[in-house]
């Protein structure tokens, strides 16, 4: 019985993961192995591409209500374009189109406003996700803000890892793949930001996890118990146990020829720990240095105090 | 509370989007 509670809680979980995140790994990689025939996405490899891909995706823009549906194709936090949908400030396409006249410096910025609006957004359904995990919603509301305000940029750099591979990653709802190396010309320090994720992704991707068992493994991030200023530990420490054992079956069942997988994957947290300070830290390097630039407000509220 | 006021909206809000 207790074996058939823990499967019963995988498949709630991948259920719950894939309403809300609708690219899943198994989309993304049909989509990066260009399995998905005529469907192949636009390459952003350079800035003739870019403007070639802003014009693509003004082509295709989704209506507003279609979009809400949606909730997000995409998801990770690179979302570039995203925000041109929500006509918000920090929108990319929202803005006027790229020209030459204007100066060189914009351009980093918008796109990193664009990715900011997607990260934004994706925050909202890592939330929705994690109000699904049972037991959740019961935690103190203030530890429920700690779990997420520690935990959702290493979901979301986690979720990023199947849009990845070694030479770019998807990127607006899966229509674009950009490159590494565009992303690596980028003036600094934006051309600083992805590296440290395409490294982590390469690696994490040879696990070989499926969309059921990231839907577990997200779930344990979200429900660790050292995260600062927590105000009640034991229930968030015994709602982890419980997934960490279901995430545990769910591997020896799914990948039963694939040795300490569940070990390797528990000490991808420690990775994750760094680059998510790493990237809190760029971005407040940023905040000090640009001065055009402004931050999303719920991200502002994520990254204040947390490392 | 207040310095997480969009993460407790999130929290509490059903399904509806917050308006990001």
């Amino acid at each position: 019985p207790e074996a058939a509670d823990l499967r019963a809680l995988a498949r709630h979980l991948y259920e719950a993961y894939l309403k809300y995140f609708p690219l899943t790994k198994a989309k993304a990689r049909a989509i990066l192995s260009g399995k998905t025939g005529d469907n192949m996405p636009f390459v952003i490899h350079d800035m003739k591409s870019l403007m070639e891909g802003e014009q693509f995706i003004n082509c295709k823009q989704v209506p507003i209500q279609e979009l809400q549906h949606q909730t997000s194709t995409l998801t990770a936090g690179l979302g570039g374009f995203a925000g041109a949908h929500s006509g918000s400030e920090y929108g990319f396409l929202g803005m006027s189109s790229i020209s030459g006249e204007e100066p060189p410096d914009t351009l980093e910025l918008r796109f990193f406003h664009s990715c900011q609006s997607r990260s934004a957004e994706a925050v909202r359904e890592v939330t929705e996700f994690a109000k699904s995990i049972p037991g959740f919603s019961d935690l103190d509301l203030n530890d429920q803000v700690t779990l997420l305000k520690y935990g959702v940029i290493e979901v979301l750099i986690i979720m990023m890892s199947p849009l990845m591979n070694k030479d770019g990653t998807l990127i607006s709802y899966g229509q674009i793949f950009m490159t590494r190396e565009f992303l690596k010309s980028l003036r600094k320090p934006f051309s600083q930001m992805m590296e440290p994720k395409f490294e982590f992704s390469v690696k994490f991707n040879t696990l070989e996890l499926d969309d059921s068992d990231m839907a577990l493994f997200l779930a344990v991030i979200i429900l660790s118990g050292d995260r600062p200023g927590l105000l009640n530990v034991k229930p968030i420490e015994q709602l982890q146990e419980t997934v960490l054992h279901s995430l545990e079956l769910q591997l020896k069942l799914n990948h039963p020829v694939s040795l300490q997988l569940f070990a390797k994957l528990l000490q991808k947290m420690t990775d994750l720990r760094q680059i998510v300070t790493d990237h809190v830290h760029l971005i407040q390097l940023l905040k000090k240095t640009e001065v055009d630039m402004c931050l999303h407000p719920l991200l502002q509220e994520i990254m204040k105090d947390l490392y | 509370k207040e310095k997480h006021k969009i993460l407790h909206q999130l929290l509490q809000n059903s399904t509806s989007p917050v308006d990001l």
